[in-house]
């Protein structure tokens, strides 16, 4: 095998208890992001640029406990976490509680490429996506009114979602 | 929780984890997915794993690193060390992996009632399912 890619969407969910629209939604995010990853990977590109372009398109997708449509604290917010890691050189990166960056798995790449740690936490990770000129977004953009979102009342209440 | 793991056709591996958590979850909590070698591990000499579900029994098992360490140190297959995880080591209900192999050896399992997951090779395979059968 040249080259291979796997990715998940989550698990702990009962997709027999979904709606239509959910599971098409659903579908069509995975089918989305395995083309990019698959494109990516059989034009000659790395390993580590396939798993970053497929999950920052399934964290800009409502669909997906991840990025926009993220589940929500008991206190109303979302709380984002990310790691990624190059198989070269066991080089990684990870940021965990992060509240305003819009694509956590890119700035945890930027942990790994950038500085000298391995993760950052909370307020200083926020601070440090922004010193990194990386798009932020104001923590509203998280709470997806998409139908078929993660982080819709009817979700938290009957199909939780695992971290 | 999203993930992915991949082999490029330099031979190099990678694994990412991306998440928003648990729903309703103590704020400050976190889970497995920033935490290297329980929910993302690569290693160019074994493997790429990314992980899904209750992160704290990720964190305690050391799931991804432990697949990884299981094919090094014990010799065993992807798919038998994914399963001696799933099956012996988490209990029902837990979550899923993804993994790839530094040979192209592409394994999911999931012990939950689903798991979202797709997969692609350069043989043609691409497929994506909502329920993967075991």
């Amino acid at each position: 095998t040249r080259w291979a890619i796997a990715i998940h969407g989550g698990a702990g969910g009962d997709p027999s208890k979904w709606n239509d629209e959910k599971r098409s939604a659903r579908r069509e995010g995975l089918e989305a992001a395995l083309t990019i990853g698959r494109d990516l990977l059989a034009g000659g590109g790395s390993a580590l640029d396939a798993v970053e372009a497929v999950i920052r398109s399934m964290e800009d997708n409502a669909s997906f406990n991840a990025g926009r449509g993220a589940v929500l604290t008991k206190e109303g917010n979302a709380e984002l976490d990310a790691s990624i890691m190059d198989g070269r050189t066991r080089a990684c990166g990870a940021i965990a509680g992060v509240t305003t960056i819009k694509n956590p798995i890119s700035t945890a790449r930027l942990v790994m490429t950038e500085t000298k740690h391995v993760l950052l936490a909370g307020p200083g990770a926020d601070a440090f996506a922004a010193s990194q000129n990386v798009p932020l977004v104001d923590p509203k953009y998280f709470l997806s009114r998409r139908p078929g979102r993660s982080n819709s009342s009817t979700d938290t209440g009957q199909d939780p979602h695992f971290g | 929780t999203v993930g992915c793991v991949a082999l490029d056709s330099a031979g190099n591996l990678a694994a990412g984890t991306s998440t928003g958590g648990t729903a309703k979850k103590l704020p400050g909590r976190v889970g497995d997915s920033p935490i290297v070698g329980a929910g993302t591990f690569a290693d160019n000499a074994s493997c790429a794993v990314s992980g899904t579900g209750v992160g704290e029994e990720y964190i305690r098992n050391a799931v991804a690193y432990d697949i990884s360490a299981q094919m090094l140190y014990a010799g065993l297959s992807l798919e038998s060390a994914v399963t001696e995880v799933m099956t012996e080591r988490l209990k029902p209900g837990i979550g899923g992996l993804i993994c790839v192999s530094h040979d192209g050896q592409i394994v999911m399992q999931h012990n939950t009632p689903g798991m979202s997951c797709g997969a692609a090779d350069s043989g043609g395979r691409f497929e994506t399912q909502l329920v993967l059968d075991n």
